[in-house]
């Protein structure tokens, strides 16, 4: 499904070369359930991006579905987005002046979805995350869980095929965090691949393989369970 | 230093009300290392924005330091927010066009600092979070853990002697968020009084006292150690 070759992630800032990813390799197979884990700032979103068609290597190859991304236009792009890959980004990224309802209703808006149906959808995303009473409010008016709840919702609308969490339980108590694994979990049995961010063992431990970042490299990869 | 009585935080949204806090009484002395649990949504992030003097009460009452905080007016607030308070926020709340130097420079800023011991001072601050090679990125060049290192430098800047961690390693690695406590643990020997929002119970058990929170009331209130 995903194959990684030699990519890497450069930034040059000042003179300065930042290497977010270093000639990382890497296989992912469909409905595999994938943890990476490593240090703060050892590439872990940055791998995510490039992943998700978010952002584009420097060098290296991606190739997504036996498709070689960087060869693709912007329109290829956003279509494997929208219809493919469901993103739970680290810092949410909800629209500040949609409520949780229209925020989770995005990708459904984006696929030509009707009113009706769309609405219908959210309503059910949002109860499954338990924010069904949060529908009205807007991001400033929900805690920081509940914003990234909202983010977890809308972007497992679609029902992707790909699923990338980075972080998806950092602001969640473990009862509401253990809620959002059993949505994970249940996704990847019925067919979905995961690809799941975390600093936390124990929600790592729901994977069945674990990557180890560090500097921009790999550094560990394992088969677990 | 602190003493609540009876309060409420009540938001009126299209003709629900929602009890954010619920008759909340508190007292919290100089030096407590005090930690606050509860679910998502529990009212965690509203209880330290009063405290924190971000935010105003519904009902009840909120003294600080023997002055009554609903009494003081807008200068005044801003002042014990620049000299007493230090606000880690859950949302980082970072300048974007600012790099990080100058984010952990503004408290300085304010209180009039000149700008050659500002800029030693930035320096060590991020330097004591590790994040010495990061003084030139701006906010969208950092990692997620980054920027919540970058609040927590810029909150502890002016040695504030409250110091409101909202969810402090909640981004963060546990080698990382290990160094963050020893930082906090520090201050607390110092003799600064250290309230301290987690969803992690051994990031609460560096403190010395547990608050539970459900549903915007006070459910439990252990002195732990
Ligand atoms: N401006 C607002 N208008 C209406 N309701 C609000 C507003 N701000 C917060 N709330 C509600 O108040 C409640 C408490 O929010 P708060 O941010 O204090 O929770 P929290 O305990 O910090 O949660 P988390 O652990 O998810 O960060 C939530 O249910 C939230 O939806
Ligand atoms: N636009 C940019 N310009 C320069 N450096 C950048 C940029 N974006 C990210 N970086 C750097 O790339 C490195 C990797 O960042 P990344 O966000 O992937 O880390 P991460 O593993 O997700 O960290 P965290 O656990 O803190 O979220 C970091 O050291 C960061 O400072
Ligand atoms: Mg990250
Ligand atoms: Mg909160």
């Amino acid at each position: 499904l995903i194959q990684i070759k030699n990519l890497s992630k450069i930034y040059h800032l000042g003179g300065v070369d930042v290497h977010a990813l270093d000639r990382v390799d890497l296989e992912i197979k469909q409905n595999e359930y994938l943890a990476v884990m490593g240090p703060s700032g050892s590439g872990k979103s940055t791998l995510m991006n490039i992943i998700g068609c978010l952002d584009v290597l420097s060098e290296g190859s991606y190739v997504l579905n036996g498709k070689n991304v960087s060869g693709l236009d912007g329109d290829q792009l956003a279509e494997i987005r929208n219809k493919e890959i469901g993103f739970i980004f680290q810092t949410f990224n909800l629209l500040p002046r949609a409520n949780a309802l229209h925020n989770v209703e995005l990708p459904l808006i984006y696929n030509g979805t009707g009113r009706l149906e769309r609405k219908e959808k959210a309503e059910e995303a949002l109860r499954k995350v338990g924010l069904a009473d949060r529908a009205g409010h807007r991001p400033n008016e929900l805690s920081g869980g509940q914003r990234q709840r909202v983010a977890i919702a809308r972007a497992l609308i679609n029902n992707p095929s790909i699923v990338l969490a980075d972080e998806p339980t950092g602001n969640l108590d473990s009862k509401t965090g253990a809620e959002i694994m059993r949505l994970l979990d249940d996704l990847h049995r019925s067919g979905n691949t995961i690809i799941l961010v975390t600093h936390e063992e124990e929600i790592a431990r729901h994977s069945e393989r674990i990557i180890r970042l560090l500097d921009g490299q790999i550094i560990s990869d394992e088969q677990i369970n």
